[in-house]
């Protein structure tokens, strides 16, 4: 594939950073279904141990490794023949095991997905089933997870050995309102974050289980998720998304906001918006946070990256010649960024 | 944002808020 470099040129701002998107590879899922999500993850096999990419189709999740002769070869292959597969839940730090959750309109089972050398058979085992809110990978092989709604709701967070088999399940104070997303925090191992179809920010201790504050952030769009959360001198920042925003002015309606909150007090303020640059159009129709960079897909079918430590977008992404973007993930490494279309092509990019 | 916004910032909330939050 021809090298596509891209990246934002403003002469008018010279104190802008701008950064650098170089497309390095590309893969081609040939599932012939609708691609839903693409992810990475260090795997380890007897003769082989690499960095792959794992794509989802409602169907299938494939594991892929890039071969010495530059192209991409499928190592392993799990089949859903009863529940299409939503999303992969990503596990940071964990090797040769991916977790997938499915569902219809909303999650009802979460799967852990690895090959067994014993047998030589792919295995899916079921991790947890029910009305699923949301659910998040946790560092130190845990996961967390909501059921049920308003009185009814529970939320535990599961710890795993390397294997994926289950070691204990920590159940966590559950909030009045319905959980939409979690986030770690950066900085701070045992706090968890969570959003409430309310617009309140939850705070958790994750050892003890206890809800340690909720804080109704008031000033925000109804249905925001939270992505990330970082801890420092005792106050909490929380990047946001806001995937109903409207679209007709993207400076009002950014596609990520920072906000910061005094944990302390429950006093939150806004911080910083994540808009893009003048003349680009569009509303986030989905991203990630990694590090200190966030990525959108807006409705445009372009992708925008943007510096939470600089407040600026530094680098967009076009639709290429074979169509619109549909997803954008970043590596485990943090220095990759995956746009995916929906029919099932990655194309990996490298970002400085 | 000034202290003033915020309310009293304390570096060790998460120990603080432990202490006081039911289990």
């Amino acid at each position: 594939e021809p090298l596509n470099e891209v990246a934002i040129e403003d002469p008018v701002e010279d104190s802008q950073r701008k950064g650098s998107l170089q497309m390095t590879s590309k893969l081609k899922s040939c599932s012939g279904s609708c691609s839903v999500d693409v992810g990475t993850v260090w795997w380890e096999a007897a003769d082989f141990t690499a960095l792959c990419v794992v794509t989802a189709c409602e169907a299938s999740v494939s594991l892929w490794r890039h071969l010495e002769s530059g192209h991409w070869g499928s190592v392993h292959t799990w089949h859903f023949t009863k529940v299409p597969v939503i999303q992969i839940v990503p596990l940071p730090g964990v090797q040769s095991l991916v977790c997938v959750a499915l569902g219809g309109l909303e999650i009802s089972e979460i799967r852990f997905l690895f090959y067994s050398s014993e047998d030589g058979c792919v295995k899916q085992p079921l991790v947890k089933t029910g009305n699923i809110n949301a659910v998040l990978g946790l560092k130190n092989r845990r996961l967390v997870s909501s059921c049920g709604s308003l009185q009814h709701q529970e939320v535990e967070v599961f710890s795993f050995s390397e294997t994926g088999r289950s070691k204990e399940r920590q159940a966590l104070m559950p909030p009045e309102e319905t959980v939409l997303a979690f986030a770690e925090v950066d900085g701070m191992q045992e706090a968890l974050i969570a959003l409430t179809t309310t617009d309140c920010l939850v705070v958790w201790n994750l050892t003890s289980g206890q809800l340690l504050r909720k804080v109704p952030l008031g000033f925000s769009y109804l249905g925001s998720v939270c992505h990330k959360a970082y801890s420092d001198s005792g106050l909490l920042f929380v990047v946001l998304s806001h995937p109903h925003a409207e679209e007709s002015n993207s400076c009002v309606n950014p596609a990520f906001q920072v906000v910061v909150l005094n944990p302390k007090t429950a006093r939150s303020a806004r911080l910083m918006s994540l808009s893009l640059p003048l003349g680009i159009t569009g509303r986030y129709l989905e991203g990630e946070v990694k590090g200190v960079s966030a990525a959108a897909v807006l409705t445009s079918g372009t992708i925008a990256v943007w510096d939470l430590f600089w407040g600026q977008c530094t680098a967009l992404l076009p639709p290429n010649s074979e169509g619109s973007w549909s997803l954008a993930r970043w590596s485990v490494t943090d220095t990759c960024l995956l746009a995916g279309q929906k029919d099932g092509s990655v194309y990996i990019y490298s970002y400085t | 944002h000034s202290e003033s916004d915020l309310g009293p910032i304390s570096i060790n909330w998460f120990e603080e808020l432990s202490s006081e939050a039911p289990l």
